[in-house]
Protein backbone atom coordinates (compact mmCIF):
# COMPACT_ATOMS: atom_id res chain seq x y z
CA UNK A 1 0.00 0.00 0.00
CA UNK A 2 1.37 3.37 -0.97
CA UNK A 3 -0.42 6.19 0.09
CA UNK A 4 1.26 10.09 -0.19
CA UNK A 5 -0.37 13.30 0.47
CA UNK A 6 1.66 16.36 -0.72
CA UNK A 7 -0.27 19.74 0.72
CA UNK A 8 1.58 21.53 -1.95
CA UNK A 9 0.29 20.08 -5.26
CA UNK A 10 2.13 22.45 -7.36
CA UNK A 11 5.14 20.86 -7.07
CA UNK A 12 4.71 17.69 -8.66
CA UNK A 13 2.80 19.85 -11.11
CA UNK A 14 6.04 21.81 -11.97
CA UNK A 15 8.33 18.84 -11.53
CA UNK A 16 6.40 17.13 -14.36
CA UNK A 17 6.78 19.93 -16.72
CA UNK A 18 10.36 19.89 -15.92
CA UNK A 19 11.28 16.78 -17.24
CA UNK A 20 8.31 15.30 -19.58
CA UNK A 21 10.30 16.65 -22.14
CA UNK A 22 13.47 15.22 -21.48
CA UNK A 23 12.19 11.61 -20.60
CA UNK A 24 9.45 9.76 -22.07
CA UNK A 25 9.06 6.59 -19.59
CA UNK A 26 10.53 6.64 -16.04
CA UNK A 27 10.34 4.36 -13.07
CA UNK A 28 9.30 6.29 -9.82
CA UNK A 29 10.97 4.29 -6.93
CA UNK A 30 8.94 4.93 -3.23
CA UNK A 31 11.00 4.07 -0.16
CA UNK A 32 10.57 5.27 3.31
CA UNK A 33 13.57 7.72 2.23
CA UNK A 34 11.23 9.69 -0.22
CA UNK A 35 9.86 9.46 -4.08
CA UNK A 36 12.53 9.49 -6.49
CA UNK A 37 13.75 9.21 -9.51
CA UNK A 38 16.48 8.28 -12.15
CA UNK A 39 16.40 8.35 -15.93
CA UNK A 40 18.27 9.01 -18.78
CA UNK A 41 17.00 11.29 -22.31
CA UNK A 42 17.11 8.43 -25.15
CA UNK A 43 20.21 9.43 -26.40
CA UNK A 44 22.25 8.51 -22.83
CA UNK A 45 23.00 12.21 -22.80
CA UNK A 46 21.49 13.85 -19.83
CA UNK A 47 20.07 12.21 -16.64
CA UNK A 48 17.80 13.58 -14.40
CA UNK A 49 17.51 12.52 -10.65
CA UNK A 50 14.78 13.39 -8.78
CA UNK A 51 14.07 13.22 -4.95
CA UNK A 52 10.78 14.54 -2.70
CA UNK A 53 11.89 13.34 1.21
CA UNK A 54 8.86 11.30 3.37
CA UNK A 55 9.40 14.51 5.54
CA UNK A 56 8.00 16.73 2.90
CA UNK A 57 4.57 15.25 2.80
CA UNK A 58 1.91 15.82 5.37
CA UNK A 59 0.98 12.00 5.33
CA UNK A 60 3.64 9.03 3.92
CA UNK A 61 2.71 5.55 3.89
CA UNK A 62 5.33 3.54 1.60
CA UNK A 63 4.59 -0.12 2.97
CA UNK A 64 7.62 -1.58 0.76
CA UNK A 65 10.19 -0.14 -1.43
CA UNK A 66 7.99 -0.09 -4.95
CA UNK A 67 8.82 1.05 -8.33
CA UNK A 68 6.03 2.35 -10.65
CA UNK A 69 6.62 2.64 -14.31
CA UNK A 70 4.57 5.94 -15.64
CA UNK A 71 4.87 7.22 -19.25
CA UNK A 72 5.57 11.15 -18.15
CA UNK A 73 3.81 12.51 -20.45
CA UNK A 74 0.70 10.98 -19.37
CA UNK A 75 1.22 11.71 -16.12
CA UNK A 76 2.00 15.48 -17.03
CA UNK A 77 -1.43 15.40 -18.47
CA UNK A 78 -3.05 13.87 -15.18
CA UNK A 79 -1.41 16.46 -13.39
CA UNK A 80 -2.57 19.26 -15.65
CA UNK A 81 -5.81 18.83 -14.24
CA UNK A 82 -4.80 19.79 -10.71
CA UNK A 83 -5.73 22.90 -9.69
CA UNK A 84 -2.35 24.54 -8.52
CA UNK A 85 -4.01 24.93 -4.95
CA UNK A 86 -4.72 21.45 -4.77
CA UNK A 87 -3.74 18.81 -2.72
CA UNK A 88 -2.03 15.94 -4.43
CA UNK A 89 -2.65 12.48 -3.08
CA UNK A 90 -0.72 9.42 -4.82
CA UNK A 91 -2.47 5.65 -4.03
CA UNK A 92 -1.37 2.40 -5.22
CA UNK A 93 -2.02 -1.28 -4.12
CA UNK A 94 0.21 -3.78 -3.90
CA UNK A 95 0.38 -5.54 -7.15
CA UNK A 96 -1.64 -3.26 -8.93
CA UNK A 97 -0.80 -1.72 -12.20
CA UNK A 98 -2.34 1.50 -11.63
CA UNK A 99 -1.82 4.48 -9.67
CA UNK A 100 -4.33 6.81 -8.52
CA UNK A 101 -4.09 10.68 -8.03
CA UNK A 102 -6.67 12.51 -6.02
CA UNK A 103 -6.90 16.05 -5.91
CA UNK A 104 -9.00 18.46 -3.35
CA UNK A 105 -9.31 21.67 -3.88
CA UNK A 106 -8.17 23.73 -0.54
CA UNK A 107 -11.79 24.27 0.61
CA UNK A 108 -12.43 20.57 0.11
CA UNK A 109 -15.45 21.50 -2.00
CA UNK A 110 -14.28 19.61 -5.40
CA UNK A 111 -12.61 16.30 -5.13
CA UNK A 112 -11.24 14.60 -7.98
CA UNK A 113 -9.65 10.55 -8.84
CA UNK A 114 -7.70 10.11 -11.90
CA UNK A 115 -6.49 6.91 -12.93
CA UNK A 116 -3.21 5.89 -14.84
CA UNK A 117 -2.51 2.61 -15.96
CA UNK A 118 1.82 1.63 -14.99
CA UNK A 119 3.94 0.31 -17.17
CA UNK A 120 7.17 -2.05 -16.98
CA UNK A 121 10.23 -0.58 -17.56
CA UNK A 122 13.82 -1.51 -17.82
CA UNK A 123 15.28 0.71 -15.75
CA UNK A 124 19.31 1.56 -16.55
CA UNK A 125 20.52 3.06 -12.81
CA UNK A 126 23.91 4.52 -12.90
CA UNK A 127 25.92 4.91 -10.36
CA UNK A 128 26.76 8.43 -9.26
CA UNK A 129 29.88 8.95 -7.09
CA UNK A 130 30.25 11.76 -5.02
CA UNK A 131 32.97 13.80 -6.52
CA UNK A 132 35.03 17.21 -5.69
CA UNK A 133 34.09 19.64 -8.09
CA UNK A 134 36.80 21.80 -10.36
CA UNK A 135 33.80 24.83 -9.60
CA UNK A 136 30.59 25.27 -7.90
CA UNK A 137 28.53 28.22 -9.41
CA UNK A 138 25.15 29.18 -7.77
CA UNK A 139 23.20 31.89 -9.43
CA UNK A 140 19.46 33.07 -10.09
CA UNK A 141 17.88 30.39 -11.98
CA UNK A 142 15.80 32.94 -14.03
CA UNK A 143 19.13 34.59 -15.03
CA UNK A 144 20.69 31.08 -16.45
CA UNK A 145 17.49 30.27 -18.17
CA UNK A 146 17.69 33.87 -20.44
CA UNK A 147 22.02 32.70 -20.71
CA UNK A 148 20.84 29.48 -22.20
CA UNK A 149 18.08 30.80 -24.29
CA UNK A 150 19.97 33.90 -25.69
CA UNK A 151 22.90 31.80 -26.67
CA UNK A 152 20.89 29.02 -28.25
CA UNK A 153 19.40 32.02 -31.08
CA UNK A 154 23.09 32.09 -31.80
CA UNK A 155 25.04 28.74 -31.39
CA UNK A 156 24.18 25.26 -30.85
CA UNK A 157 27.24 24.50 -27.86
CA UNK A 158 28.14 26.56 -25.21
CA UNK A 159 31.89 26.60 -23.75
CA UNK A 160 31.44 27.14 -20.00
CA UNK A 161 34.62 28.59 -18.18
CA UNK A 162 35.12 29.08 -14.85
CA UNK A 163 37.91 31.26 -13.77
CA UNK A 164 38.70 34.00 -11.20
CA UNK A 165 37.72 36.72 -13.07
CA UNK A 166 33.66 34.73 -12.91
CA UNK A 167 31.66 32.23 -15.29
CA UNK A 168 31.74 32.87 -18.77
CA UNK A 169 28.90 30.69 -21.24
CA UNK A 170 30.02 31.56 -24.98
CA UNK A 171 28.89 30.35 -28.43
CA UNK A 172 29.34 30.94 -32.04
CA UNK A 173 27.25 29.95 -34.99
CA UNK A 174 26.83 30.84 -38.62
CA UNK A 175 25.82 34.98 -37.70
CA UNK A 176 28.85 35.15 -35.08
CA UNK A 177 29.89 34.69 -31.76
CA UNK A 178 28.10 35.34 -28.28
CA UNK A 179 30.19 36.01 -24.79
CA UNK A 180 28.51 36.47 -21.11
CA UNK A 181 30.32 36.69 -18.36
CA UNK A 182 29.06 36.66 -14.92
CA UNK A 183 30.70 37.72 -12.06
CA UNK A 184 30.15 37.17 -8.12
CA UNK A 185 28.03 39.07 -6.86
CA UNK A 186 26.89 38.88 -3.38
CA UNK A 187 25.91 42.36 -2.40
CA UNK A 188 22.49 42.22 -3.29
CA UNK A 189 19.09 42.81 -1.47
CA UNK A 190 18.15 39.13 -1.05
CA UNK A 191 20.56 35.64 -0.86
CA UNK A 192 18.73 34.22 -3.89
CA UNK A 193 19.50 37.52 -6.23
CA UNK A 194 23.39 36.39 -5.60
CA UNK A 195 25.91 34.88 -7.78
CA UNK A 196 28.38 32.96 -5.89
CA UNK A 197 31.50 31.49 -7.34
CA UNK A 198 33.33 28.68 -5.30
CA UNK A 199 36.44 27.51 -7.66
CA UNK A 200 39.38 24.87 -6.45
CA UNK A 201 40.57 25.14 -10.22
CA UNK A 202 39.70 26.78 -13.23
CA UNK A 203 37.49 24.61 -16.26
CA UNK A 204 36.07 24.84 -19.21
CA UNK A 205 33.97 22.37 -20.95
CA UNK A 206 31.46 21.87 -23.92
CA UNK A 207 27.39 21.17 -23.60
CA UNK A 208 24.99 20.78 -26.17
CA UNK A 209 22.85 23.87 -25.60
CA UNK A 210 19.57 22.35 -26.68
CA UNK A 211 19.48 20.20 -23.04
CA UNK A 212 20.47 23.05 -20.99
CA UNK A 213 17.29 24.84 -22.66
CA UNK A 214 15.52 21.31 -21.52
CA UNK A 215 16.73 21.86 -17.84
CA UNK A 216 15.75 24.96 -17.50
CA UNK A 217 11.76 23.98 -17.41
CA UNK A 218 12.65 23.47 -13.91
CA UNK A 219 13.02 27.00 -13.29
CA UNK A 220 9.76 27.56 -11.89
CA UNK A 221 10.44 24.79 -8.57
CA UNK A 222 13.72 27.25 -7.57
CA UNK A 223 15.00 31.15 -7.53
CA UNK A 224 18.30 29.19 -7.47
CA UNK A 225 20.31 26.68 -9.72
CA UNK A 226 23.55 25.38 -8.71
CA UNK A 227 26.18 24.05 -11.70
CA UNK A 228 28.96 22.20 -10.54
CA UNK A 229 31.58 21.58 -13.23
CA UNK A 230 34.93 19.20 -13.34
CA UNK A 231 37.00 18.27 -16.24
CA UNK A 232 36.11 14.82 -17.89
CA UNK A 233 32.57 14.80 -15.62
CA UNK A 234 29.21 15.56 -16.36
CA UNK A 235 27.64 19.09 -15.48
CA UNK A 236 25.70 19.20 -12.80
CA UNK A 237 22.78 21.19 -12.88
CA UNK A 238 20.50 21.10 -9.43
CA UNK A 239 17.39 23.25 -8.59
CA UNK A 240 16.78 22.28 -5.15
CA UNK A 241 12.82 22.31 -3.79
CA UNK A 242 12.49 23.70 -0.89
CA UNK A 243 12.22 21.54 2.39
CA UNK A 244 11.36 18.84 -0.16
CA UNK A 245 14.62 17.80 -2.14
CA UNK A 246 15.84 18.64 -5.18
CA UNK A 247 15.81 17.52 -9.28
CA UNK A 248 19.51 17.57 -10.98
CA UNK A 249 20.26 17.05 -14.17
CA UNK A 250 23.36 15.39 -15.15
CA UNK A 251 25.17 16.30 -18.93
CA UNK A 252 27.76 14.46 -20.70
CA UNK A 253 30.42 17.15 -22.14
CA UNK A 254 31.39 17.45 -25.60
CA UNK A 255 35.00 15.78 -26.37
CA UNK A 256 37.51 16.98 -28.22
CA UNK A 257 38.32 14.24 -30.58
CA UNK B 1 36.26 18.73 -33.70
CA UNK B 2 34.50 17.49 -30.75
CA UNK B 3 31.80 14.72 -30.42
CA UNK B 4 28.76 14.37 -27.96
CA UNK B 5 30.03 12.02 -24.71
CA UNK B 6 27.77 9.72 -23.50
CA UNK B 7 27.04 9.38 -19.64
CA UNK B 8 28.13 5.71 -19.81
CA UNK B 9 31.68 6.91 -20.12
CA UNK B 10 31.31 9.02 -16.85
CA UNK B 11 28.95 6.68 -14.52
CA UNK B 12 29.34 2.93 -13.95
CA UNK B 13 25.50 0.70 -13.71
CA UNK B 14 24.60 0.85 -10.54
Amino acid sequence: MLELRLVQGSLLKKVLEAVKDLVNDANFDCSATGFSLQAMDSSHVALVALLLRSEGFEHYRCDRNISMGMNLGNMAKMLKCAGNDDIITLKADDGSDVVTFMFESPTQDKIADFEMKLMDIDSEHLGIPEAEYHAIVRMPSSEFARICKDLSSIGDTVVISVTKEGVKFSTRGDIGTANIVCRQNTTVDKPEEATVIEMNEPVSLTFALRYFNSFTKATPLSNTVTLSLSSELPVVVEYKIAEMGYIRFYLAPKIED
Amino acid sequence: KSSQGRLESFFKPA
